[in-house]
């Protein structure tokens, strides 16, 4: 039913192969998980992206097609998607507009809502994981660090998210989190694609905490309760939260609604920060420019 | 839920869940026959006693005797992840994982026995309550091989689905929600202890057909049912708008609905009444 | 279903092993949310 054509890229677990669906002549990838060389049976990240995957059917979350077993490898058949977020920004040939950020942001957050509402925690959101269909819909992809939010009782690893889009309890060591660590990496990206550069770029978790906090002002026990219980929470140097001002500046070309929303996905306390709800019904999307129609997208 | 794959995939009427395991059972008894057939042509110099002693032992599992083996080793998984100090939700996830696997698989080509580790191994990884395949084996005294040899056909048998809604989440909503109903009126130290009984009882029930007839919270409303049966009334009466209507003739009480826009409560009580006979 | 089966009230819930947890520094500092857990019950129940 499946052709493997060609093969397009290679990660510690698994090898990328497009593809054709014969009966339907539709384009696919095909996640190929190695199987030989882990002592442990299957790869944890398989199980997460066939567990969570087959759970969601979303426009905005990548669409696992089928599962199969072919030579004792595990091969899942995903959706083609041939771009990613992280091109477009990184591809200065191309311009994109307000509108087009906004439309982005939204299909990002919708997918974000979809996850979370199904109690889903993506756990690793950056723009090379938001995929671009080639009619423009955003889509979320790679799950293997996903997880169900936590029964009360569960130590959750403190060790995910890529480290540029770690939110602050991640970076302290956080082993009781919520959904709030995807919203702060939406909110690294919500700046980035204003930016057009990567926002905390930290060169170690140790400098990333510093980069954050320079950015963002270091909080105290006043704004995030117990804060000063993180053992790391000791070593760190003290900032000044910037001022509106600075922020404009910094964002030259974002609405008054722009910055409050990214504001809110990057507060530090992880109680306060936004939810996908509170974030799809901002101002920010009620005022114009209306988001760009996916299929006009760059 | 009816995206889910539990409802979408693992969902039955007795009547097709019974037609899966004989047609699991009747695909080996085939096979195992065949086998016997070529066996006994290429050993044609058996003495009568040997042929005698094939006739009468090498006969074929029935679809009952299955279920038997295979709900006896179901008990054995949740009883070993209670000595192995696995969550609650491992051993139900496990349990879901072994008996769904006989369902695709027969007892007749997968000795449960060596099924019973890979399941319970998997099902911590797919909980998230990962532990090294060395450590598992040393502790459930197998080896590595023998935990890893069965994974993928496991996987496979699964349909690749793994996620699994047991009712002990629903149990805790509806403790929740029975407090908002009847607020005030529940002594929480009693309802502490009708929590407890529940959550023992939801044990008891997955290793029952329930799990593939009725949903989670089906299932609890009808522990429920079975534990206080006054307690899980009002709370219908209350939440559902159900009025106890006492002056029907054959003084059976009635349920009338007031607000139909709502749950259909008679429908679900009739539910929950076939699904407490099924766990029962 | 546009229309929950349930309101979330926190102030009814009188469920003493979530609310040690709400006291626990680590949980408050890692940003614990007792109605994201009865949120995920209730749904649970309703689902």
């Amino acid at each position: 039913e499946y052709s493997k054509e060609k093969k397009v890229g290679e990660g510690t677990y698994a090898v990328v192969y497009l593809g054709t669906k014969r009966s339907s002549n539709r384009r696919i990838a095909i996640k190929e998980i190695k199987t030989s060389g882990f002592k442990d049976g299957l790869d944890m990240s398989a199980i997460r992206e066939v567990k969570y995957l087959q759970e969601m059917q979303h426009v905005n979350v990548i669409e696992l097609v089928d599962v199969f077993m072919a030579q004792n490898n595990l091969n899942l058949v995903l959706e083609f998607l041939p771009a990613d977020l992280e091109m477009v920004i990184k591809d200065t040939s191309i311009l994109f507009t307000q509108a087009d950020i906004k439309s982005w942001l939204l299909m990002t957050l919708r997918g974000v809502h979809h996850c979370h509402r199904n109690f889903i925690l993506h756990r690793d959101l950056k723009p090379n994981n938001l995929l671009l269909s080639p009619d423009g819909q955003l889509k979320i992809a790679d799950f293997g660090l996903a997880r169900n939010m936590g029964s009360p009782q569960e130590f959750l690893t403190s060790n995910v998210v890529t480290r540029w889009y770690r939110a602050p309890e991640l970076l302290f060591g956080a082993r009781h989190y919520t959904g709030a660590v995807d919203m702060w990496s939406v909110g690294v990206i919500f700046a980035e694609l204003m930016l057009r550069i990567p926002y905390l770029p930290g060169k170690d978790d140790i400098d990333q905490i510093d980069v954050t906090f320079r950015a963002l002002g270091t909080p105290t026990d006043k704004d995030w309760p117990e804060i000063s219980t993180f053992s790391a929470y000791n070593k760190i140097q003290i900032y000044p939260p910037p001022s509106r001002e600075e922020l404009r500046r910094r964002f030259i070309a974002a609405t008054e609604n722009a910055l409050d929303l990214m504001s809110g996905m990057l507060l530090m306390n992880p109680h306060k920060r936004l939810d996908p709800i509170q974030c799809l019904t901002s101002e920010y999307f009620l005022e114009l420019p209306e988001p760009t129609v996916p299929s006009e997208l760059p | 839920y009816r995206h889910s794959t539990q409802y979408r995939f693992w969902s039955f009427t007795p009547e097709r869940l019974a037609q899966i395991r004989s047609d699991v059972n009747a695909r080996v008894t085939t096979k195992t026959q065949l086998d016997m057939k070529v066996f006994l042509e290429s050993h044609p110099n058996l003495t009568q006693d040997e042929l005698a002693a094939i006739k009468v032992k090498a006969v074929p599992v029935s679809p009952h005797e299955e279920l038997l083996l295979v709900n006896y080793f179901a008990r054995m998984i949740l009883s070993f992840a209670g000595k192995m100090n696995l969550p609650t939700e491992v051993a139900a996830t496990a349990v879901s994982f072994f008996r769904k696997f006989f369902l695709s698989n027969s007892v007749m080509e997968f000795p449960p026995k060596e099924v019973f580790h890979t399941t319970l191994f998997f099902a911590c990884k797919s909980e998230n309550y990962f532990m090294g395949v060395e450590s598992f084996a040393k502790k459930a005294k197998t080896s590595a091989d023998a935990v890893l040899k069965h994974e993928f056909k496991l996987l496979e048998s699964l349909n690749f689905t793994l996620m699994n809604h047991h009712p002990y989440k629903a149990l805790h909503g509806f403790f929740l929600d029975i407090q908002n109903v009847l607020s005030g009126k529940v002594d929480m130290k009693y309802m502490g202890q009708v929590y407890t009984n529940c959550k023992k009882s939801i044990s008891d029930a997955l290793l029952t057909d329930a799990i593939y007839f009725y949903t989670p919270p089906q299932i609890t409303l009808a522990i429920l049912l079975t534990e206080d049966e006054a307690l899980m009334m009002r709370y219908m009466q209350l939440k559902f708008n159900l009025n106890v209507d006492t002056s029907s003739a054959n003084g059976q009480k009635e349920f009338k609905q007031e607000d139909p826009s709502a749950i259909n409560a008679e429908r679900l009580l009739e539910i929950i009444k076939s699904c407490q006979a099924v766990i029962e | 279903d546009l229309h929950k089966r349930y309101v979330l009230s926190e102030a009814h819930y009188e469920d003493p092993f979530i609310k040690s947890l709400q006291t626990k520094k680590e949980y408050i500092a890692s940003g614990f949310r007792a109605d994201y857990v009865y949120d995920r019950m209730l749904t649970e129940a309703f689902m």
